[in-house]
Parts: structure tokens; C-alpha cells; sequence
């Protein structure tokens, strides 16, 4: 059955977040999930920094100024760690 | 700063352009290469000196997608550029995404203003978290007729490479803060239910149901709209905003510019001794609206569209101890006049200020 349009967004959403946090927030990629279910996952922290630097509403969850600002067009340097 | 704080050991730098966009014309990319470099010569020792061959300190050039550095550009929008910071080989290079939409202008991205941001990185500079600086990360188009490295980005280069040569040293434009008990304002206007203030290249938009007052650019909504805007005032009626700087006027049809604006503000009638409008408020309930210029107003009437006669006349005189207003605008039934750090709430009807509060009472801070 086709995604229900929510889930399609929502999907879709989540990806955007976490791209954006590993290009710009030093968010480590992550390609062995079953490690995640044992560790503790970092991307709401990561969210957290993001939404310091930038000033929004901390809240560690992508709201709607947090994927707008996400869309934003921008610098392709990271905001915090290295750049070499 | 850039972690482990690089910088570049020499001030005379070298920069290559490497290659062009092909949206532009050449003298134009030059034109604002060397305009984005001088934002920085300008405030610090350093210098640049463009190459035609050989290796410079800072190489620019236009890519796309992959382009073996490790950081793919992502297409049409996303990530504009990027740079790398002082060092050898691609230490200081700017690369711009070529798949951009590149412009001299207010369309697309305005290629000065990336390049200068980037230029920050090639310098030791990393992404500042102050909305109006030059090094924040995401794109805002400001006229680079109009452009001022902002204080934030002075501070940081200085740090890095000591003040400039010049005997007077560069300042730049601050960001407004909300609850800075010193703001001021230019203008205030409502527009449809919202407060919009005013203040440099800035408005502080305040929406009655919302208690975060919003901080954008000018350029963000009207990319046509100078900044510093002196006058403002909302016709209820028409569902019009008219905007005043110097001697020009513009009008939001809702929230758009109304084709075939600016306008000269003698059309409504000013002699030509008046240069400039400070604050104007329109009066919903009788069709008035009132312009104030140094210590006089006028009064124009909306409905036969022309001042009324008998005036200027002192402000002093039929406002109290007003006497000068840099902003003004109406709700229900008051009047808010604006003058330095001050506020006084005027009720017209009685002729008489019925409080006295700071100017910005209306963000809760």
C-alpha cells in the first residue's frame, strides 16, 4: 500500500534531521542500528545544540522552526567541530 | 573562532579566481570577489592580491556535487558554498556550488554576500550564533550597496588579526535585542493584527498570540525595501502599509510591494522643505492620518486623499510634551508614540498622554 502521506512527511523529516546533524552538528553516521538499540541515541542532544546555536525553542525534538530553519539555504561548514 | 585557532602567518595575501559561473559576467564575479575581500581589509592589516597562475593562499572556484574534497555540494539550493580554513594546499580555498541560482542582485543568492561569509572561514573565522552577523550560517540577502560587516564579525577578525591600519577604527551595525532597555525605534507600524518594529536592517515582529517576539530581515520579506525605514503607518481600511525613507514612499498591498512604488512623498502633498517623515499613525475612526516631521505634523485626509489645510502645526501644541516622535502607531483607540527609549500612550479623544511606559513594553521581557 502506498505510505500514508504523515508517515511519508514524517519519514522524510527524519532523514533531513539527521543529514542536517551530521553535516553540520558532528552527528556520527550511524549504519549498524542494531548498536543503537544498546546505546544511547545522541540525536535529540545533537538536536538540543542545533536549536541552542541557532537560538530556537530547545526542546531536543524537530518542530516545525526547527525543520523550518533546517530548509534553509546555508554554509556548507559545520557550526561546531572540525572542517579539514 | 576555528577550533585550534588557525590563522594565516603572513597579512598580504594571494587569491586566485579559478574559474566562473556562467550566470554572471565576469567583471560582475570579480566585481564582487573584490568587494567580499575588501569587507575584511577594511577592518584588519591584511591584504589581497589577485593571481592569474601559479598557487594562492586562497583559491576560489565553482564545482558541483563531488568534487574530491570530502564534501559533496547537494544541487539547487541546501548548502550554497563552503571554505576551507588558513592552511596549505586547499587550506583557505572557497568552493561555490555551481548548481546556484548566482546573482549581483536581490535573485537567487547574491554572490557577494556568500563570498564574504565564506571568505570568514578562509580567514579562522567559524559560524557566529548572532542572528545578524555575517558569519551566521544560513543565506540573508542584504544589498551590497547598503552592506556593513556587522560588530559581531569585526570583534572576531580583530581577534584574530588585530585592528586595521586606519586611523579611525571601523564600527559595525549591532543586532537589536528584544529587552535591550536602550532599544530604539524607526518605525512602528500594525499589519493585519501584528506589530512590526522597525530598527535598522531589522523588524521585530510581535504577534499578539504569540509571546517570542521574531527578529527577521527587512530583506527576508520586501528584498526591495531599503533598510531604515523612518515611517510607518497601517490604512485599516485599505489593507495597506505605507513605508517612508527620505523623501520616498512604498505601499504593502496585504504583504506585498505595490507595483509602481517608490513614490515621492510630495505627491501627498509635503512641501519641499520637508525631506524626511519620523512617524505616522492613521486615525481608522475618522480617515486621518497623521505624518510628523521634527516638531510638526500634518494631517492628511484619506478619504479626499490631500492634507488638510491649517497645517503644519506644533506637535507641542496639541500632543503635549511629545514634541518630537521617531515612531507611532495606533490600537485600539490609543495612540503609541515612540521618542528615544520612551513610549507614551496618547488617548485622542481626550487629548491627553494617559501613561508613560519604556519602548519596549510590548515584548515580554
Amino acid at each position: 500500500f502506498p505510505v500514508a502521506p504523515e508517515a511519508e512527511e514524517e519519514r522524510k523529516n527524519i532523514a533531513l534531521v539527521e543529514t542536517y546533524l551530521q553535516n553540520f552538528y558532528n552527528l556520527q553516521k550511524d549504519d549498524q542500528p542494531h548498536v543503537r538499540l544498546k546505546s544511547v541515541n545522541p540525536l535529540p542532544e545533537k538536536l538540543k545544540e542545533m536549536q541552542e546555536f541557532f537560538g530556537l525553542k530547545v526542546t531536543g525534538k524537530p518542530d516545525l522552526e526547527t525543520l523550518e530553519m533546517m530548509k534553509k539555504p546555508r554554509c556548507g561548514v559545520p557550526d561546531i567541530g572540525k572542517y579539514v | 573562532f576555528t577550533e585550534g585557532n588557525p590563522k594565516w602567518k603572513r597579512n598580504n595575501l594571494t587569491y586566485r579566481i579559478v574559474n566562473y559561473t556562467p550566470l554572471m559576467r565576469r567583471a560582475d564575479v570579480d566585481e564582487a570577489i573584490q568587494k567580499a575581500l575588501s569587507v575584511w581589509s577594511n577592518v584588519t592589516p591584511l591584504t589581497f592580491q589577485k593571481i592569474e597562475d601559479k598557487m594562492a593562499d586562497i583559491m576560489i572556484s565553482f564545482v558541483v556535487r563531488d568534487h574530491q574534497d570530502n564534501s559533496p555540494f547537494d544541487g539547487p539550493n541546501g548548502q550554497l558554498a563552503h571554505a576551507f580554513q588558513p592552511g596549505e594546499a586547499i587550506g583557505g580555498d572557497v568552493h561555490l556550488d555551481n548548481e546556484e541560482y548566482w546573482t549581483k542582485d536581490g535573485r537567487g543568492y547574491n554572490l557577494f554576500i556568500v563570498i564574504a561569509h565564506e571568505l570568514g572561514h578562509s580567514l579562522g573565522l567559524s559560524h557566529s550564533t548572532d542572528p545578524g552577523a555575517l558569519m551566521y550560517p544560513t543565506y540573508a540577502y542584504t544589498d551590497p550597496k547598503e552592506f556593513h560587516l556587522p560588530q559581531d564579525d569585526i570583534d572576531g577578525i580583530q581577534a584574530i588579526y588585530g585592528q586595521s591600519n586606519a586611523p579611525v577604527q571601523p564600527t559595525g551595525p549591532t543586532t537589536p535585542q528584544a529587552c535591550d532597555p536602550s532599544l530604539t525605534f524607526d518605525a512602528v507600524t500594525t499589519l493585519r493584527g501584528e506589530m512590526m518594529f522597525f530598527k535598522g536592517r531589522y523588524i521585530l515582529r510581535k504577534h499578539p498570540q504569540r509571546i517570542e517576539t521574531e527578529l527577521n530581515f527587512i530583506s527576508l520579506f520586501w528584498p526591495k525595501l531599503p533598510s531604515g525605514i523612518q515611517a510607518a503607518y497601517e490604512n485599516i481600511e485599505r489593507d495597506e502599509v505605507l513605508l517612508f525613507k527620505e523623501d520616498k514612499y512604498w505601499v504593502l498591498r496585504g504583504y506585498d510591494i505595490a507595483p509602481g512604488y517608490p513614490k515621492s512623498i510630495y505627491r501627498l502633498g509635503f512641501p519641499k522643505t520637508v525631506k524626511r517623515v519620523n512617524a505616522a499613525y492613521s486615525d481608522e475612526n475618522t480617515g486621518k492620518t497623521y505624518f510628523f516631521v521634527a516638531d510638526r505634523y500634518w494631517r492628511y485626509d484619506e478619504n479626499k486623499r490631500s492634507m488638510d489645510h491649517g497645517y503644519p502645526r506644533k506637535i507641542l501644541s496639541d500632543f503635549g510634551k511629545i514634541g518630537r516622535v521617531d515612531a507611532a502607531f495606533q490600537k485600539d483607540g490609543y495612540v503609541y508614540f515612540f521618542h528615544g527609549t520612551t513610549q507614551f500612550q496618547f488617548d485622542p479623544r481626550g487629548k491627553r498622554i494617559v501613561r508613560q511606559m519604556k519602548s519596549n513594553s510590548w515584548f515580554d521581557c
